[in-house]
């Protein structure tokens, strides 16, 4: 058993919590907010047997794809040795970040 | 120091933190939604010395009980090679589902 | 890749999440609630390179200063062998709670 940690864009959220379902999969879902944009998010919890994690990995590739939005930030100095961040700029977003982690016990009561 | 993942019923919630805390359990809550049902759950983060790990679970395991739920699903295709979702099901619900991960480091601030 | 689970206080969450963007670290934010004060904080999110951990959390040392809070409770029995707790208690709280996991796999689609 892995348990899966899975950020996706909240406009790909129903089409892949349908996809997920359909599957028969398991999941629990948190409402997030994105560090970077302060939009809202969602992250999934999901508890996948490793034999089935190839064909989670394939649902959420198929249902989350990434695109560019522009933005436009109040600038603040970026990161160490980066320039100033402009009025407007264009980041990849929308994908999905997916963690993979191993779970010692897993129990249902 | 590990860290417990545990989803449980909000009908069980008060009465679970109720007994941690008396048992002196330090734990976060976060509100969280099951996939299937879409009804509110709660999501418990807790990070627990490996000794206490099992009187964790006895707290857990006496207050989340699971019980049959009949649920009115509009139908769509279930999983791969399974029949078309009936219009009432009943599904087992409650109890609660517990992931029980290795913490690398823990540190207070 | 390790996973920063990281609960805060909301006095600190602004300070902290911005110094943490200056820093180019990527981050989801997740309100929660203490399982004891019953008072909202956030929980971050955080897949951080290992070569990156140690300044991450000087970051959050720096940022999440732990200090007392008086708390009037409602009486109820203590842990085990623990007397009753009185109506006022100075509780230390504050400062941050971080656990960091190991990840098996890492995955942007
Ligand atoms: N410090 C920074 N400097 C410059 N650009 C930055 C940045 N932080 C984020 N970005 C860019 O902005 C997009 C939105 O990030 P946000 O933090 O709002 O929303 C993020 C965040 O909620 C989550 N996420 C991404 N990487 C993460 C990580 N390592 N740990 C935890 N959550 C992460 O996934 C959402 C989408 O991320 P995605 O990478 O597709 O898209 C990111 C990325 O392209
Ligand atoms: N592997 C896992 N990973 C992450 N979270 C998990 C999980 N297994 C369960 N959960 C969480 O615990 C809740 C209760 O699950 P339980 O298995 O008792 O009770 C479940 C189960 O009996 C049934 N069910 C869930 N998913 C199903 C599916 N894909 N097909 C058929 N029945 C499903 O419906 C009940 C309610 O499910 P719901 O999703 O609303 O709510 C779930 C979900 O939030
Ligand atoms: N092992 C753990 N696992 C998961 N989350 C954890 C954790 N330890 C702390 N946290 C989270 O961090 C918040 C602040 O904890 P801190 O230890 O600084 O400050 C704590 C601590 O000084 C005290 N406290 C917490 N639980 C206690 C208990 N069962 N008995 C006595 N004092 C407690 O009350 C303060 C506020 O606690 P609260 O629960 O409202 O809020 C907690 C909780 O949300």
């Amino acid at each position: 058993m892995k348990l899966v940690v899975c950020v996706v864009h909240n406009r790909d959220r129903n089409r892949l919590t349908e996809e997920l379902l359909k599957a028969g999969f398991k999941f629990t879902v948190i409402g997030s907010t994105g560090g970077f944009l302060r939009e809202g998010n969602t992250t999934l919890l999901s508890g996948v047997e490793e034999d089935d994690l190839e064909s989670f990995k394939q649902i959420v590739a198929g249902h989350c794809c990434a695109r560019e939005q522009v933005v436009t930030m109040a600038p603040f100095e970026g990161p160490p040795g980066g320039a100033m961040l402009p009025g407007a700029v264009s980041v990849p977003v929308g994908g999905a970040v997916m963690f993979v982690l191993d779970v010692d016990e897993f129990h249902r009561f």
